[in-house]
């Protein structure tokens, strides 16, 4: 996270540490579930398609219940039975992060508390969450000045508009010929340095339902042109709402 | 003399009758018949030198150790002694018949022939049975209960109940072995009400069919011979029911009712060589055996339509009020029915009703339970609550709300009598300490 700040415990009671890869985030869902991206799991150009998901979910470290790092890995790993990649994701497609959403499914469900709680799902009735300048909070144990933080820390960002996010990623298209897809939405600035980064990955854009009171989830840490130099993509969860209710209520 | 033999009729003759009898002649008939008949004679021509006392000629006829006359002289004449149309009876089967004439029959120089007699006998049936005739030689009646005379001889029978002995005249009680099988009746002691007789081994049996019980009501009056300080050392009056002793009676006071509860009863009755008593009746009626009223052993059994009276073959149900199980020993009944047997004792012993337990409840996860009723128990009708661990999970019910009664089957159910324990369900999206932004 760039330009953040520290989070306080409890106050991002889903954020999930997770160690596939390499570092990334995620959320919970229910008592059982990670939401997460896709490319964590299967990066871009990673070759990793020699490895079953049986076997990656078996080598996947999730961690829950802390905002400190290596208190996390002092509580214990949350093993993973299950892993689902939305149909839709290409890893293969090194500029294309459609459908960049996949579900972790521990082992066994953690007991919820003050520092473990779940992330609700959008209402798919709802739209107003993506509307430009509609403020969210992302947190993670990403990148900040280059070091991976041993702290959760979050930042606020804004929803930003689909024309400008077009616009400006094609501003960008000559560097980086990346797809900005209905399943997506971005956030940020362009000019002030706050923004996600590398290690922030499957963590999740949250926003506060003011009717309901409730955080929701509405974005996946995605992707981005460099950290804090423009706009960040985020998987636009809303659009996925069905596929994980499917997966969750099927296995349940 | 010349023994007549044993013919049933005939003559005896004066010595050359028809023609006159010789002087000094001696003559004597042993007239005999068969047993069980007498001897009668009577003369059809008598014609005998008269004299006084018959001192001269005579016919002289004895039976039975009697004398029964001393016979002389001709039909009309003034002197002698004629028989005339006389039957001589014998009282025994044998009469002897003598004749004597002296030396000469003369009447004033005169010699006069007399031609004798003619005499017929024939063999009378002895009616052995009146009392007129009984034997010389025997103190009593020939039959102690019941004399039956036939032409020839007699026999002897007794009264109902006694036995005719080996002498053929006594009669002895025959008592050892009386069986009564009607449902009710009559039994007393010999002669009753008159005294009993001596030496009696009586064995009355009442043999009746199972499930029935006999009932003795005795009589008036009840009178067997007794001592003041002993039981019972001369005569007993013993009842047994089914090999089971129920007493022993003497004395004048009556036992009254006796229920035997048995369907078999043996009265003996011994006596001794004396006394006096009257004896007793005793009347028996039988009535199905009763069993013992059935008590419930709790306030939670219920007798279901519970008879004043249970007899044999009847029957009872038991059941428990809502809530409780039938059980014996430790084992749980589905039902329970007793059955009156012929013995006045039911095929098996009152079950008892014991609450409902139900299991503990199931462990609700990311939950607990509470219970509602105290003290805290699983039995019938407590009730818990599941409690999900809020905030971070809500409750969700099957549509019986979260609180768990404990059923009469013996499982926790909702209030919509579902067994189904709700659910924890997380809750989403509250965060303890959610940021919070101040500085503006």
């Amino acid at each position: 996270i760039l330009g953040g700040k520290q989070a306080n415990r409890g106050s991002f009671p889903w954020q999930a540490l997770t160690g596939i890869h390499g570092r990334g985030g995620g959320a919970l869902l229910g008592d059982r579930w990670i939401l997460t991206a896709a490319h964590t799991i299967l990066p871009k150009a990673s070759g990793g398609n020699d490895i079953s998901l049986d076997q990656l979910a078996e080598e996947a470290n999730v961690f829950l219940g802390h905002t400190d790092v290596d208190e996390l890995h002092k509580m214990g790993n949350h093993p993973v039975r299950r892993i689902f990649i939305h149909p839709d994701y290409n890893p293969k497609d090194e500029h294309n992060f459609n459908g960049d959403i996949a579900l972790l499914e521990l082992k066994h469900p953690v007991t919820l508390g003050p520092d473990v709680l779940p992330i609700c799902l959008p209402d798919t009735t709802n739209n107003t969450f993506y509307m430009d300048g509609h403020m969210g909070y992302v947190s993670g144990f990403g990148v900040e000045k280059n070091f991976l933080s041993n702290h959760l820390k979050y930042v606020n960002l804004p929803a930003v508009s689909r024309e400008k996010c077009q616009s400006w990623l094609d501003s960008k298209s000559r560097q980086m010929p990346m797809v900005f897809s209905e399943n997506m939405f971005c956030a940020g600035f362009l000019t002030v340095k706050r923004d996600t980064c590398q290690g922030d990955s499957g963590s999740v854009f949250t926003v506060l339902d003011s009717g309901s009171g409730r955080w929701v989830a509405t974005g996946v840490v995605s992707w981005g042109i460099g950290c804090a130099q423009g706009y960040g993509f985020y998987t636009k969860v809303l659009n996925y709402v069905d596929w994980i209710k499917g997966i969750i209520r099927e296995d349940t | 003399s010349s023994p007549v033999p044993g013919k049933l009729f005939g003559e005896i003759r004066s010595p050359n009758y028809p023609k006159p009898y010789p002087n000094n002649n001696i003559s004597s008939w042993d007239i005999i018949v068969p047993k069980g008949y007498v001897v009668k004679l009577t003369f059809r021509y008598f014609d005998l030198e008269p004299s006084e006392s018959c001192f001269y000629d005579y016919v002289k006829i004895k039976a039975d150790k009697k004398n029964l006359g001393r016979y002389c002289g001709q039909l009309g004449s003034t002197t002698g002694n004629h028989p005339g149309r006389k039957k001589f009876i014998s009282q025994g089967n044998r009469m002897h018949v003598e004749f004597h004439s002296d030396f000469s029959n003369e009447d004033n120089g005169t010699v006069i022939r007399y031609r004798g007699f003619l005499a017929y006998y024939q063999a009378v049936d002895l009616d052995e049975c009146d009392p007129n005739n009984a034997a010389e030689d025997s103190e009593g009646p020939r039959c102690q209960h019941i004399c039956h005379n036939y032409v020839g001889g007699y026999f002897c029978s007794c009264r109902p109940g006694y036995q005719l002995q080996s002498d053929r005249h006594s009669c002895k009680v025959e008592c050892s072995s009386e069986l009564y099988t009607e449902a009710s009746g009559y039994l007393s002691s010999p002669e009753y009400p008159q005294p009993y007789p001596e030496d009696l081994r009586c064995n009355y049996s009442i043999r009746l069919e199972k499930g029935l019980s006999i009932i003795l009501k005795f009589l008036k009056p009840f009178e067997i011979d007794d001592h003041q300080q002993v039981h019972c050392p001369y005569d007993q009056l013993k009842i047994q029911a089914q090999g089971r002793e129920i007493g022993e009676f003497c004395g004048k006071e009556s036992p009254g009712n006796i229920e035997t509860k048995s369907n078999e009863v043996d009265i003996l009755f011994l006596t001794d060589e004396s006394g006096f008593s009257r004896g007793w009746k005793i009347h028996y009626t039988s009535e199905k055996i009763r069993c013992p009223q059935p008590v419930p052993l709790d306030q939670f059994t219920v007798i279901r339509d519970l008879q004043p009276v249970y007899r044999y073959q009847d029957y009872f149900i038991v059941t428990c009020k809502t809530g409780y199980n039938l059980m014996k020993g430790s084992q749980k009944l589905l039902s329970f029915t007793a059955v009156c047997q012929a013995d006045g004792t039911w095929h098996q012993s009152m079950p008892r009703c014991e609450i409902v337990k139900c299991d503990n409840p199931t462990e609700l996860t990311n939950g607990v339970f509470n219970y509602v009723n105290k003290p805290a128990n699983n039995n019938y009708q407590s009730v818990i609550e599941y409690q999900c661990n809020e905030p971070y999970y809500h409750i969700v019910t099957r549509g019986g709300g979260g609180r768990f009664t404990c059923s009469p089957e013996g499982t926790w159910v909702d209030q919509a009598g579902q067994g189904r324990i709700p659910a924890c369900l997380p809750v989403c999206g509250k965060p303890n300490r959610p940021v919070a932004e101040i500085q503006r």
